[in-house]
């Protein structure tokens, strides 16, 4: 994995490959999970960062849920070498895997990746049939069990924001369901999309403030001020709904009623250039300065158990 | 592969209720195939579009009779991603020389 190019997009397979790699490397740090299959029998691969113990705390990170948002697969690859490179040089990371696992799931919804790769660019969405419709795919931020259906999705298969036919309806998202109950130790979730350059937290389907918005409010700003340190690149926060819209059915919403305090989603780079065109050398920049963010809510996680 | 030659990418920034209504008022017009990529989220913050080239005059057209303002974010979509395919083909041939 030295030689992986972390400059460049790359297709299922590759990314794959660079997962088995990996983890034939890291032998006693990475391990693969398949934690479940996408609709179209695609594994759900999870890639767990442990230094020993049973059923740790454990912070969970995902990219790729919306297919197109290519700089968040891609920033889940330099992710995944940065935790190996930190726990190598006793540095960073390394401190947080003392106490706690990380899982990462860096190609969330493997059917629309490969329909981006080889269909349409511009998918977004899951690849699963709608009975009734001609329209494909479900909306995977749509789809989770948290104030499902109502405003902020939509009803209608046709359009991007689909929220499917019930909760869990979309193997990709029951499959982190899954996994997360039956973990039932998870202390940090962060879903990662791109991009508007924001960082959220619950909710987004209601109006009601999360009960522990102050501190999450307090660690975004934390968060997003070691983000801009880097190269300036600015961003804003607060809840879902206060900051963009409503939006019902979304992933951390869910993740912070199961009792994950600390849920987060991050919208990365850009703002007015290229949407999810972002050219590939601005991957690792934009990686960099969002793993800074993602280490102060890591370390939160760890110095604040609950 | 669908491509999306002459697809073009606006923004627009609704400074009044009555520029964000007539932005709203686009993702109704299914028949636009408009691809918002930026929904419309309130004043002063922008939203957008993805509007494939037959759409192209229509929407500037709507925009235009209500006084929204715009610009275009990308002109050519499909040449952004013919750019982002040359890379991907140079650097895995660079992976397999390696």
């Amino acid at each position: 994995t030295d030689t992986f190019n972390y400059e460049a997009y790359h297709t299922i397979d590759e990314i794959y490959s660079f997962m088995d790699m990996l983890v034939a490397e890291n032998p006693n740090l990475v391990s693969k999970l398949e934690i479940g299959r996408s609709t179209e029998n695609r594994p759900l691969y999870v890639l767990k960062f442990s230094t020993g113990g049973t059923n740790r705390p454990a912070i969970w990170i995902d990219t790729g849920i919306h297919s197109r948002e290519w700089v968040t697969q891609a920033s889940g690859v330099w992710f995944a070498k940065k935790i190996v490179q930190d726990h190598a040089n006793n540095e960073g990371v390394a401190s947080i895997l003392e106490t706690m696992d990380i899982f990462l799931e860096i190609v969330t919804n493997p059917d629309g990746f490969v329909f981006t790769h080889t269909k349409n660019r511009m998918w977004r969405k899951t690849r699963s049939k709608n009975s009734g419709s001609i329209c494909v795919g479900v909306d995977p931020n749509r789809n989770w069990d948290a104030g499902f259906g109502d405003a902020g999705a939509s009803g209608n298969p046709c359009t991007e924001t689909y929220h499917g036919p019930y909760p869990n309806s979309e193997p990709e998202v029951k499959s982190i369901v899954d996994f997360v109950k039956s973990h039932g130790n998870i202390k940090a979730f962060v879903s990662i999309h791109s991009y508007s350059q924001l960082l959220l937290y619950p909710y987004g389907y209601t109006e009601t403030p999360a009960p522990d918005e102050q501190e999450l409010h307090e660690l975004s700003a934390k968060a997003v001020a070691a983000l801009t340190s880097l190269y300036g690149t600015k961003y804003k926060y607060g809840s879902i709904i206060t900051t963009i819209y409503r939006a019902s059915g979304s992933t951390v919403d869910w993740t912070y009623n199961q009792g994950i305090k600390y849920s987060f989603t991050f919208e990365l780079r850009d703002t007015g250039r290229y949407g999810f065109l972002l050219p590939a050398k601005q991957i690792v920049p934009t990686a960099e300065e969002t793993w800074l963010a993602l280490k102060v809510i890591m370390e939160h996680a760890r110095d604040h158990p609950y | 592969t669908e491509t999306f030659v002459g697809h073009q990418v606006l923004r627009v920034t609704p400074q009044s209720d009555e520029e964000l209504q007539k932005v709203q008022e686009l993702q109704d017009l299914e028949h636009l195939q408009l691809d918002f990529w930026l929904a419309p989220r309130g004043l002063g913050l922008p939203v957008d579009i993805r509007v494939p080239f037959p759409s192209l005059q229509a929407v500037k057209a709507h925009l235009e009779a209500s006084g929204v303002s715009y610009s275009i974010m990308i002109e050519d979509v499909q040449a952004l991603l013919d750019v982002e395919q040359m890379e991907m083909l140079r650097s895995s041939r660079r992976l397999s020389l390696n």
